[in-house]
């Protein structure tokens, strides 16, 4: 999945990084120091839809040309994320105990046409 | 929002880069709040000396708790009756409810100080709530006895079972430490034993399944 460029209007990941001192929570989360914090916007036009990414299968990329070629009923296909992984947190709760977890899902890794 | 758009994701107006940011930075806070399962930041209002946090992370092993396996966590003692002679004392843990209910493997760091002589028997309790009868003692539970032999620190493992927090989310041990049976030599000599100053806080470190419905032991099957 492409990054978005300013002039990508198709459905790419938006790559944003969040410092947690611009949060000014640097006093209670103690690692990492921000994290990514992606998200997935553009159009998806019906000879995308379903097709995840560079992960697309030859069965997808002819089934894109199929509906190209075809006046597709129209049903709405939505810029999402494809593949996301977990973020790793060492924090302080309010007992002042370190905490270590992993939040599942956390960064969005690939966007894709549903 | 995208106005009247059945895919929010796909059109809507392109946001002005400061709000852009400005919303990106409401979605980390929400983000990471509702990963964490909490309703707001937390407030620290008794934050660990830096020494010894520093210390306890250095006990964290990298990669100890598998990812998704749920939640390592070290809490600080307070210790009460610090002044005893030996290292008989209480230690006063503050969990988050019912946290420890959880946990599946439990350590508990103590620092013994160098002026420890020979080898000592040291049992653990924890401490059940007062009773309702005034003056009456709180009920104990044996969890653990281990020997100290030498000065430091040392790991003592504790049945996870054993550690239920009260309600409130407070834990109490008690230590007492003595000689091993039929050396009453070490006994005639009170000094200070366990170190309980500043970086050298006792600590205990817990795993704790993760406590989401339908994972943990669930997922095994």
């Amino acid at each position: 999945t492409p990054t978005c460029e300013p002039e990508t209007p198709l459905c790419c990941r938006r790559d944003h990084y969040v410092d947690f001192q611009e949060l000014g929570w640097r006093d209670w989360i103690l690692q990492p120091e921000g994290y990514q914090l992606n998200y997935c916007s553009g159009q998806c036009p019906p000879h995308l839809a379903g097709s995840p990414g560079i992960a697309a299968s030859f069965h997808s990329a002819v089934f894109s040309l199929l509906k190209a070629n075809n006046p597709w009923p129209a049903s709405s296909s939505c810029c999402v994320p494809t593949a996301r992984r977990p973020l790793s947190l060492l924090y302080l709760d309010h007992n002042g105990n370190v905490v270590k977890t992993d939040v599942p899902d956390m960064v969005v890794e690939a966007c894709g046409c549903s | 929002r995208g106005t009247g758009s059945v895919c929010p994701s796909c059109e809507g107006p392109t946001l002005a880069p400061h709000a852009e940011r400005a919303l990106v930075l409401e979605l980390a806070k929400r983000q990471i709040l509702e990963g964490l399962h909490l309703t707001s930041r937390p407030r620290i209002t008794r934050p660990p000396p830096q020494a010894a946090l520093t210390r306890a992370l250095r006990r964290l092993q990298p990669g100890s708790v598998a990812p998704g396996h749920g939640e390592e966590v070290i809490s600080f003692a307070t210790v009460t009756d610090a002044s005893s002679p030996t290292c008989s004392s209480a230690l006063t843990f503050h969990l988050a409810t019912p946290r420890s209910h959880h946990a599946y493997h439990a350590r508990l760091w103590l620092h013994m100080l160098p002026s420890l002589p020979g080898t000592l028997s040291l049992r653990i309790f924890r401490q059940g709530p007062r009773r309702r009868r005034p003056g009456s003692r709180r009920s104990r539970t044996l969890l653990a006895e281990h020997r100290m032999t030498t000065p430091g620190w040392h790991a003592l493992t504790l049945p996870s079972s054993g550690l239920r927090a009260e309600e409130s989310g407070v834990l109490r041990l008690q230590l007492n430490c003595g000689p091993l049976e039929g050396n009453g030599t070490v006994a005639g000599q009170p000094r200070r034993l366990l170190d309980t100053a500043g970086h050298q806080r006792p600590f205990l470190e817990l795993k704790i399944w993760a406590n989401e419905a339908g994972t943990g032991r669930a997922r095994r099957r």
